[in-house]
Protein backbone atom coordinates (compact mmCIF):
# COMPACT_ATOMS: atom_id res chain seq x y z
CA UNK A 1 0.00 0.00 0.00
CA UNK A 2 1.23 3.80 -0.64
CA UNK A 3 2.11 5.70 2.24
CA UNK A 4 0.93 9.18 2.17
CA UNK A 5 2.97 10.70 4.98
CA UNK A 6 1.73 14.55 4.92
CA UNK A 7 4.27 15.13 7.97
CA UNK A 8 7.04 14.59 5.61
CA UNK A 9 5.69 16.76 2.64
CA UNK A 10 6.23 19.87 5.15
CA UNK A 11 9.96 19.31 5.11
CA UNK A 12 12.37 22.07 4.28
CA UNK A 13 16.18 22.12 2.77
CA UNK A 14 17.12 23.38 6.56
CA UNK A 15 16.16 20.04 7.73
CA UNK A 16 19.35 18.47 6.54
CA UNK A 17 21.73 17.53 9.92
CA UNK A 18 25.03 19.37 10.41
CA UNK A 19 27.85 18.50 9.34
CA UNK A 20 26.22 16.87 5.97
CA UNK A 21 26.27 18.73 3.01
CA UNK A 22 22.98 18.66 0.50
CA UNK A 23 23.54 16.15 -2.29
CA UNK A 24 23.95 16.56 -5.93
CA UNK A 25 20.22 15.87 -6.38
CA UNK A 26 18.42 18.56 -4.07
CA UNK A 27 16.78 20.51 -7.06
CA UNK A 28 15.39 16.88 -7.51
CA UNK A 29 11.51 18.06 -9.16
CA UNK A 30 8.54 17.95 -6.68
CA UNK A 31 6.14 15.50 -7.89
CA UNK A 32 2.46 16.13 -7.24
CA UNK A 33 3.76 18.83 -4.29
CA UNK A 34 5.51 15.80 -2.72
CA UNK A 35 9.05 15.75 -2.02
CA UNK A 36 10.49 12.87 -4.30
CA UNK A 37 13.37 11.52 -1.79
CA UNK A 38 17.09 13.20 -2.41
CA UNK A 39 20.62 12.26 -1.70
CA UNK A 40 22.43 13.40 1.47
CA UNK A 41 26.09 12.78 2.30
CA UNK A 42 26.67 11.55 6.11
CA UNK A 43 30.16 11.18 7.78
CA UNK A 44 30.37 8.77 10.33
CA UNK A 45 33.66 9.19 12.56
CA UNK A 46 34.49 6.77 15.01
CA UNK A 47 36.67 9.03 17.11
CA UNK A 48 33.50 11.19 17.82
CA UNK A 49 32.04 8.02 18.84
CA UNK A 50 34.00 7.44 21.57
CA UNK A 51 34.91 3.83 19.62
CA UNK A 52 38.79 5.09 18.48
CA UNK A 53 40.38 2.63 21.13
CA UNK A 54 38.61 -0.58 19.57
CA UNK A 55 38.09 0.17 16.19
CA UNK A 56 41.46 0.49 14.80
CA UNK A 57 40.48 1.55 10.87
CA UNK A 58 38.69 3.48 9.27
CA UNK A 59 38.56 6.53 11.17
CA UNK A 60 35.27 6.90 9.91
CA UNK A 61 33.41 6.48 6.70
CA UNK A 62 30.82 8.35 4.14
CA UNK A 63 27.58 7.40 2.96
CA UNK A 64 24.64 8.15 1.26
CA UNK A 65 21.68 8.79 2.75
CA UNK A 66 17.78 9.48 1.27
CA UNK A 67 15.85 11.57 2.72
CA UNK A 68 12.49 12.06 1.15
CA UNK A 69 9.60 10.07 0.18
CA UNK A 70 10.06 6.83 -0.38
CA UNK A 71 7.17 4.61 -0.58
CA UNK A 72 8.74 1.63 -0.58
CA UNK A 73 11.32 1.61 1.85
CA UNK A 74 13.78 -0.36 2.21
CA UNK A 75 13.30 -3.63 4.80
CA UNK A 76 14.55 -7.33 5.39
CA UNK A 77 16.52 -8.24 2.39
CA UNK A 78 15.81 -5.32 0.30
CA UNK A 79 18.70 -4.40 -0.92
CA UNK A 80 18.61 -0.11 -2.34
CA UNK A 81 18.70 -1.35 -6.43
CA UNK A 82 15.58 -3.37 -5.72
CA UNK A 83 13.73 -0.84 -4.07
CA UNK A 84 14.68 1.86 -6.61
CA UNK A 85 13.53 -0.07 -9.43
CA UNK A 86 10.54 -1.05 -7.84
CA UNK A 87 9.48 2.27 -7.08
CA UNK A 88 10.47 3.71 -10.31
CA UNK A 89 8.28 0.98 -11.88
CA UNK A 90 5.48 2.22 -9.88
CA UNK A 91 6.03 5.92 -10.77
CA UNK A 92 5.84 4.84 -14.73
CA UNK A 93 2.09 3.15 -13.82
CA UNK A 94 1.66 6.43 -11.68
CA UNK A 95 3.48 9.44 -11.80
CA UNK A 96 1.48 11.63 -10.38
CA UNK A 97 0.42 9.35 -7.15
CA UNK A 98 4.58 7.96 -6.40
CA UNK A 99 7.56 10.10 -6.87
CA UNK A 100 10.29 8.69 -9.38
CA UNK A 101 13.26 7.19 -7.22
CA UNK A 102 16.65 8.88 -6.97
CA UNK A 103 18.41 6.70 -4.82
CA UNK A 104 19.51 3.94 -7.07
CA UNK A 105 23.11 3.23 -6.72
CA UNK A 106 24.85 2.30 -9.92
CA UNK A 107 28.17 1.52 -8.14
CA UNK A 108 28.24 0.44 -4.24
CA UNK A 109 32.11 -0.15 -2.83
CA UNK A 110 33.14 -2.28 -0.17
CA UNK A 111 34.41 -1.07 3.36
CA UNK A 112 36.41 -2.87 6.02
CA UNK A 113 36.27 -2.39 9.16
CA UNK A 114 39.15 -3.87 11.83
CA UNK A 115 38.35 -3.95 15.54
CA UNK A 116 39.25 -5.85 18.78
CA UNK A 117 36.97 -8.81 20.33
CA UNK A 118 36.90 -9.33 23.94
CA UNK A 119 39.54 -11.55 23.64
CA UNK A 120 42.35 -9.34 22.24
CA UNK A 121 42.05 -10.74 18.94
CA UNK A 122 42.00 -8.60 16.04
CA UNK A 123 38.95 -8.53 13.31
CA UNK A 124 39.15 -7.73 9.84
CA UNK A 125 35.48 -7.44 8.79
CA UNK A 126 34.38 -6.60 5.25
CA UNK A 127 31.21 -5.63 3.55
CA UNK A 128 31.12 -5.82 -0.07
CA UNK A 129 28.71 -3.26 -1.90
CA UNK A 130 28.59 -0.99 1.25
CA UNK A 131 28.88 2.77 0.11
CA UNK A 132 27.30 4.19 -2.41
CA UNK A 133 30.09 5.94 -5.09
CA UNK A 134 27.60 6.57 -7.64
CA UNK A 135 24.07 7.68 -7.65
CA UNK A 136 22.14 6.89 -11.21
CA UNK A 137 19.20 9.06 -10.33
CA UNK B 1 27.39 30.00 3.05
CA UNK B 2 24.02 30.83 2.90
CA UNK B 3 22.66 27.31 3.31
CA UNK B 4 25.40 26.41 5.56
CA UNK B 5 24.21 29.00 7.79
CA UNK B 6 20.24 27.01 7.31
CA UNK B 7 21.92 23.55 7.88
CA UNK B 8 23.33 25.01 11.07
CA UNK B 9 20.31 26.38 12.10
CA UNK B 10 18.67 23.52 11.93
CA UNK B 11 20.92 21.33 13.95
CA UNK B 12 19.90 19.75 17.20
CA UNK B 13 21.50 18.34 19.95
CA UNK B 14 20.44 14.72 20.29
CA UNK B 15 19.35 13.46 23.74
CA UNK B 16 21.13 10.30 25.12
CA UNK B 17 18.83 7.91 24.60
CA UNK B 18 19.12 8.84 21.07
CA UNK B 19 22.51 8.58 20.86
CA UNK B 20 22.62 5.49 21.84
CA UNK B 21 19.86 4.19 19.12
CA UNK B 22 22.06 5.92 16.29
CA UNK B 23 25.17 3.97 17.33
CA UNK B 24 23.03 0.82 18.37
CA UNK B 25 22.40 1.61 14.41
CA UNK B 26 25.91 1.80 13.33
CA UNK B 27 27.02 -1.09 15.09
CA UNK B 28 24.40 -3.17 12.84
CA UNK B 29 25.01 -1.96 10.14
CA UNK B 30 28.56 -3.01 10.33
CA UNK B 31 27.86 -5.89 11.56
CA UNK B 32 30.09 -4.96 14.86
CA UNK B 33 29.74 -6.13 18.52
CA UNK B 34 30.21 -3.08 20.48
CA UNK B 35 32.89 -2.26 22.88
CA UNK B 36 35.14 -5.01 23.84
CA UNK B 37 34.90 -6.19 27.43
CA UNK B 38 38.48 -8.15 27.79
CA UNK B 39 38.20 -10.96 30.26
CA UNK B 40 40.65 -10.21 33.40
CA UNK B 41 43.77 -10.82 33.20
CA UNK B 42 44.92 -9.33 29.86
CA UNK B 43 46.30 -11.61 27.63
CA UNK B 44 49.77 -10.25 26.74
CA UNK B 45 49.55 -8.50 23.28
CA UNK B 46 50.48 -9.55 19.96
CA UNK B 47 52.18 -8.66 16.98
CA UNK B 48 48.73 -9.70 15.13
CA UNK B 49 47.48 -5.83 14.98
CA UNK B 50 50.34 -4.74 13.24
CA UNK B 51 49.33 -7.73 10.36
CA UNK B 52 45.84 -6.92 10.36
CA UNK B 53 46.41 -3.13 9.90
CA UNK B 54 48.61 -3.99 6.64
CA UNK B 55 45.90 -6.28 5.41
CA UNK B 56 43.37 -3.70 5.98
CA UNK B 57 45.17 -1.26 3.74
CA UNK B 58 45.96 -3.81 1.38
CA UNK B 59 42.27 -4.50 1.06
CA UNK B 60 40.74 -0.64 1.60
CA UNK B 61 43.47 -0.11 -1.57
CA UNK B 62 42.16 -3.19 -3.70
CA UNK B 63 38.22 -1.44 -2.87
CA UNK B 64 39.17 1.91 -3.94
CA UNK B 65 41.17 1.43 -6.83
CA UNK B 66 38.64 -1.31 -7.73
CA UNK B 67 41.47 -3.55 -8.61
CA UNK B 68 41.07 -7.37 -8.27
CA UNK B 69 43.97 -8.12 -6.63
CA UNK B 70 45.89 -11.70 -7.37
CA UNK B 71 48.44 -11.36 -4.95
CA UNK B 72 49.28 -9.05 -1.26
CA UNK B 73 50.71 -5.95 -2.77
CA UNK B 74 54.19 -4.53 -1.64
CA UNK B 75 52.51 -2.56 1.05
CA UNK B 76 52.14 -5.16 3.16
CA UNK B 77 55.50 -7.13 2.90
CA UNK B 78 55.97 -5.34 6.27
CA UNK B 79 54.24 -8.40 8.23
CA UNK B 80 51.53 -10.01 5.65
CA UNK B 81 54.24 -11.65 3.74
CA UNK B 82 56.78 -14.06 4.95
CA UNK B 83 60.38 -13.03 3.57
CA UNK B 84 61.47 -16.73 4.40
CA UNK B 85 58.63 -18.77 3.26
CA UNK B 86 59.25 -20.49 0.71
CA UNK B 87 55.66 -22.46 -0.20
CA UNK B 88 53.30 -20.63 1.27
CA UNK B 89 49.73 -20.63 0.01
CA UNK B 90 49.04 -17.72 -2.92
CA UNK B 91 47.05 -15.66 -0.17
CA UNK B 92 45.99 -12.98 -2.32
CA UNK B 93 42.78 -14.17 -3.76
CA UNK B 94 42.10 -15.49 -0.22
CA UNK B 95 42.25 -12.11 1.01
CA UNK B 96 40.55 -10.95 -1.88
CA UNK B 97 37.62 -13.25 -1.64
CA UNK B 98 37.63 -13.47 2.05
CA UNK B 99 34.37 -11.47 4.56
CA UNK B 100 36.14 -11.58 7.73
CA UNK B 101 39.90 -12.34 8.84
CA UNK B 102 40.58 -12.96 12.62
CA UNK B 103 43.35 -12.81 14.08
CA UNK B 104 43.91 -15.06 17.27
CA UNK B 105 46.35 -14.31 20.09
CA UNK B 106 48.78 -17.36 21.14
CA UNK B 107 47.41 -18.45 24.88
CA UNK B 108 49.47 -21.53 25.74
CA UNK B 109 53.49 -21.91 25.20
CA UNK B 110 54.64 -24.92 26.61
CA UNK B 111 58.74 -25.91 25.62
CA UNK B 112 60.35 -29.72 26.08
CA UNK B 113 62.30 -28.91 28.55
CA UNK B 114 66.18 -28.79 27.48
CA UNK B 115 67.07 -31.01 30.20
CA UNK B 116 64.78 -34.03 28.90
CA UNK B 117 66.14 -35.72 26.18
CA UNK B 118 65.33 -35.12 22.39
CA UNK B 119 64.18 -34.14 19.97
CA UNK B 120 62.68 -30.51 21.20
CA UNK B 121 59.46 -29.02 20.63
CA UNK B 122 57.17 -26.18 21.10
CA UNK B 123 53.79 -25.97 21.88
CA UNK B 124 51.19 -23.15 21.06
CA UNK B 125 47.40 -22.83 21.50
CA UNK B 126 44.65 -20.51 19.92
CA UNK B 127 41.54 -19.80 21.19
CA UNK B 128 39.37 -20.38 17.96
CA UNK B 129 35.51 -19.83 19.55
CA UNK B 130 34.29 -16.36 18.93
CA UNK B 131 33.65 -17.31 15.29
CA UNK B 132 31.75 -15.57 13.01
CA UNK B 133 28.05 -17.11 12.49
CA UNK B 134 27.19 -18.30 9.29
CA UNK B 135 31.05 -18.04 7.63
CA UNK B 136 33.60 -21.42 6.56
CA UNK B 137 37.06 -21.05 6.39
CA UNK B 138 38.87 -20.89 3.56
CA UNK B 139 42.99 -20.51 4.87
CA UNK B 140 44.54 -20.31 8.16
CA UNK B 141 48.37 -19.60 8.94
CA UNK B 142 50.50 -19.96 11.68
CA UNK B 143 52.88 -16.95 11.55
CA UNK B 144 55.89 -17.12 13.84
CA UNK B 145 59.25 -14.51 13.35
CA UNK B 146 62.77 -15.70 12.80
CA UNK B 147 65.43 -13.61 14.07
CA UNK B 148 68.80 -13.71 13.97
CA UNK B 149 70.81 -15.50 16.57
CA UNK B 150 74.39 -15.71 17.35
CA UNK B 151 76.40 -17.86 16.45
CA UNK B 152 74.39 -19.62 13.80
CA UNK B 153 76.19 -20.70 10.23
CA UNK B 154 74.03 -18.91 7.93
CA UNK B 155 74.69 -21.34 4.83
CA UNK B 156 73.10 -24.05 7.16
CA UNK B 157 69.04 -25.22 6.56
CA UNK B 158 66.62 -25.18 9.28
CA UNK B 159 63.70 -27.66 8.42
CA UNK B 160 60.80 -26.35 10.63
CA UNK B 161 57.54 -28.60 10.78
CA UNK B 162 54.53 -27.83 12.40
CA UNK B 163 52.42 -30.53 13.38
CA UNK B 164 48.92 -31.13 14.67
CA UNK B 165 48.59 -32.39 18.24
CA UNK B 166 44.97 -34.80 17.76
CA UNK B 167 45.19 -36.85 20.82
CA UNK B 168 47.24 -36.61 24.20
CA UNK B 169 48.15 -39.83 25.89
CA UNK B 170 49.36 -39.92 29.44
CA UNK B 171 53.11 -40.40 30.18
CA UNK B 172 53.65 -40.98 26.21
CA UNK B 173 53.76 -38.71 23.07
CA UNK B 174 50.40 -37.17 21.36
CA UNK B 175 49.73 -38.63 18.47
CA UNK B 176 50.60 -35.89 15.88
CA UNK B 177 49.16 -35.09 11.87
CA UNK B 178 51.70 -33.12 10.15
CA UNK B 179 50.60 -29.60 8.83
CA UNK B 180 53.19 -28.19 6.90
CA UNK B 181 56.78 -27.92 6.88
CA UNK B 182 59.65 -25.51 5.46
CA UNK B 183 63.61 -25.25 5.06
CA UNK B 184 64.80 -21.58 5.58
CA UNK B 185 68.35 -20.56 5.92
CA UNK B 186 69.63 -20.44 9.16
CA UNK B 187 70.94 -16.83 8.38
CA UNK B 188 68.09 -15.23 7.76
CA UNK B 189 65.43 -13.41 9.51
CA UNK B 190 61.64 -12.53 8.82
CA UNK B 191 58.03 -14.18 9.49
CA UNK B 192 57.22 -17.66 8.45
CA UNK B 193 53.94 -18.80 7.22
CA UNK B 194 52.39 -22.20 7.90
CA UNK B 195 49.43 -23.52 6.44
CA UNK B 196 47.16 -24.60 9.27
CA UNK B 197 43.61 -24.93 7.12
CA UNK B 198 42.90 -28.24 8.19
CA UNK B 199 43.81 -28.18 11.58
CA UNK B 200 41.13 -25.11 11.98
CA UNK B 201 38.79 -26.64 10.25
CA UNK B 202 38.89 -29.75 12.35
CA UNK B 203 38.85 -27.31 15.50
CA UNK B 204 35.77 -25.35 14.08
CA UNK B 205 34.17 -28.39 13.90
CA UNK B 206 35.16 -29.87 17.62
CA UNK B 207 36.27 -27.06 19.53
CA UNK B 208 37.42 -29.86 22.28
CA UNK B 209 39.83 -31.50 20.13
CA UNK B 210 41.79 -28.55 20.08
CA UNK B 211 45.26 -29.21 21.59
CA UNK B 212 47.26 -26.82 19.69
CA UNK B 213 50.07 -27.27 17.37
CA UNK B 214 53.74 -28.81 17.97
CA UNK B 215 57.03 -27.42 16.05
CA UNK B 216 59.99 -29.04 15.69
CA UNK B 217 63.19 -27.56 14.27
CA UNK B 218 66.08 -29.87 12.60
CA UNK B 219 69.40 -29.70 10.93
CA UNK B 220 70.24 -31.61 7.60
CA UNK B 221 71.56 -34.16 9.98
CA UNK B 222 68.04 -34.84 11.51
CA UNK B 223 69.52 -33.04 14.67
CA UNK B 224 66.71 -31.55 17.02
CA UNK B 225 67.41 -27.89 17.91
CA UNK B 226 65.38 -25.58 19.93
CA UNK B 227 63.01 -23.52 18.51
CA UNK B 228 64.63 -20.39 20.96
CA UNK B 229 68.09 -21.57 19.76
CA UNK B 230 67.48 -20.63 16.29
CA UNK B 231 65.71 -17.51 16.57
CA UNK B 232 61.79 -18.16 16.72
CA UNK B 233 60.77 -15.79 18.73
CA UNK B 234 57.53 -16.47 21.42
CA UNK B 235 55.64 -14.80 23.98
CA UNK B 236 58.62 -13.17 25.87
CA UNK B 237 59.66 -12.06 22.66
CA UNK B 238 59.37 -8.71 21.64
CA UNK B 239 55.29 -7.43 20.78
CA UNK B 240 56.11 -6.75 17.40
CA UNK B 241 57.10 -10.15 16.71
CA UNK B 242 55.06 -12.64 18.94
CA UNK B 243 53.37 -15.75 17.17
CA UNK B 244 49.98 -15.59 16.33
CA UNK B 245 47.44 -17.33 14.16
CA UNK B 246 45.08 -15.60 11.31
CA UNK B 247 42.20 -17.33 9.85
CA UNK B 248 40.42 -16.35 6.29
CA UNK B 249 36.21 -16.61 6.51
CA UNK B 250 33.97 -16.72 3.52
CA UNK B 251 30.22 -15.95 4.36
CA UNK B 252 28.30 -19.10 3.24
CA UNK B 253 25.70 -17.11 1.67
CA UNK B 254 24.60 -13.45 1.38
CA UNK B 255 23.80 -11.73 4.78
CA UNK B 256 20.32 -10.68 5.22
CA UNK B 257 19.87 -7.66 7.63
CA UNK B 258 17.50 -7.81 10.38
CA UNK B 259 14.38 -5.29 9.54
CA UNK B 260 14.39 -2.20 11.38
Amino acid sequence: ALRHNTQRRKKHKNDLPHPNRPGLFDQTPVSNGRHACKKHELYVSFSDLGWKDWVLAPPGYSAYYCDGECDYPLGSCMNATNHALIQLVVHLIKPDEVPKACCAPTKLSPISVLFYDDNNNVILKKHRNMVVKTCGC
Amino acid sequence: GQMEGMVHSSFRRLSGREKKEMQKEILSILGLPGRPRPHPPLRPPSSAPLFMLDLYHAVSAEGDEGLSVGFIPESVSHAALPTLSTHTPPLGTVVSEADTVMSFVNLVEHERDLLQPRPYWKEFRFDLTPLPQGETVTAAEFRIYKSLTVGQKANRTLHISVYEIQREKRHREPELVLLDMQSVPAGQEGWLAFDVTSASNHWLLQPRSNLGIRLYVEMEDDRSLSAGWVGLVGRRGPRSKQPFMVTFFRASQAPCRPPR
